[in-house]
């Protein structure tokens, strides 16, 4: 799975999530990615997220909106991605990733798993990072 | 507003071997999308042409480098969502489309409803004029190979949670 959030000069926020699916899926299987709320969210007046992971755990929790409600409550990005994963991971065993920007302009790239490839470009500075910690 | 964009390439396994294409791939598609963003691009366009950037990339499990189905076949998903006025649009078992997400796109604009999958999406793809690809030029031979591996290891259901989609 691939995706992308981002907030351009006038404060619109923007999500976009494409995926091949899960490895020898069953034919018509469609996971999280093309359902709302769960693979992926916009909202200017909170932010965005594209998620990736278990698809059928994500779309128990609608991970997506998920993590939106806790930054509306007042968390950062960073916590409600946080709280988000934790919440999919105790409740259903599932395993995922998140890429979060708030309409601040605050952002946050957190998984559950060993691993997520991600990047990021704020202030024309770049990073990424593959392993927890990076 | 500062503009800021992230993107992921997957939490999947990422073998040593794939560590630095998938790097360089997701710090591309940062790149591409930051670009557009600070030449006043919006937001909208900078997350679909990031994502277009890993759909053609063959390090990700999306367009070209999608994992297969049971059937060894591609079926894809994609979604985009504009924060502006909560309009999203999505497309499900694609088949034989270079890039889901763009096609994803024309459902949001070009159309009333949130969703279309499979023949319907496909039908809707023709209508728009979105160019088919053979089937085959999306499969890698990486793929083709897992999909082999994991026929064999079938009966193990934990070997499916290592490789998350």
């Amino acid at each position: 799975t691939v995706g992308a959030v981002a907030i351009d000069s006038a404060g619109n926020v923007a999500c976009a999530t494409s995926t091949g699916g899960l490895t020898n899926k069953r034919v018509g299987r469609v996971g999280d990615t093309a359902c709302i709320g769960s693979g992926g969210y916009a909202d200017n007046i909170v932010g965005a997220t594209s998620t990736t992971g278990h698809g059928e755990s994500i779309m128990k929790v609608v991970l997506a909106r998920l993590i939106l409600y806790h930054m509306e409550q007042g968390k950062s990005p960073e916590d409600a991605a946080d709280v988000a994963l934790n919440y999919m991971k105790t409740r259903v065993g599932g395993l995922g990733g998140v890429i979060v920007v708030s309409s601040s302009g605050d952002w946050a790239a957190r998984f559950s798993t060993k691993q997520m490839a991600w990047a990021t470009v704020k202030d024309d500075q770049l990073q990424s990072g593959i392993f927890t910690g990076e | 507003m500062k503009p800021v964009i992230v993107v992921h390439g997957g939490a999947g396994r990422i073998f040593k071997e794939r560590e630095n294409g998938s790097r360089s791939g997701v710090t591309r598609a940062a790149l591409k999308g930051y670009n557009i963003l600070k030449q006043g691009g919006s937001a909208l366009d900078a997350v679909e042409e990031a994502v277009v950037v890993m759909e053609n990339d063959p390090h990700f499990n999306a367009g070209c480098g999608s994992v297969l189905n049971e059937k060894g076949e591609v079926e894809m998903d994609a979604i985009i969502m504009d924060g502006k006025n909560l309009t999203s649009g999505a497309v499900s078992a694609v088949k034989c489309i270079a890039n889901p997400i763009k096609l994803a796109r024309l459902v949001m604009e070009k159309t009333d409803h949130m969703l279309l999958t499979d023949q319907g999406a496909l039908a809707f793809a023709r209508a728009m004029g979105v160019p088919e690809v053979p089937g085959e030029t999306l499969i890698t031979e990486r793929s083709l190979e897992r999909w082999k591996k994991n026929l064999e290891a079938d009966s193990n259901p934990q070997e499916f949670q290592k490789d998350l989609g």
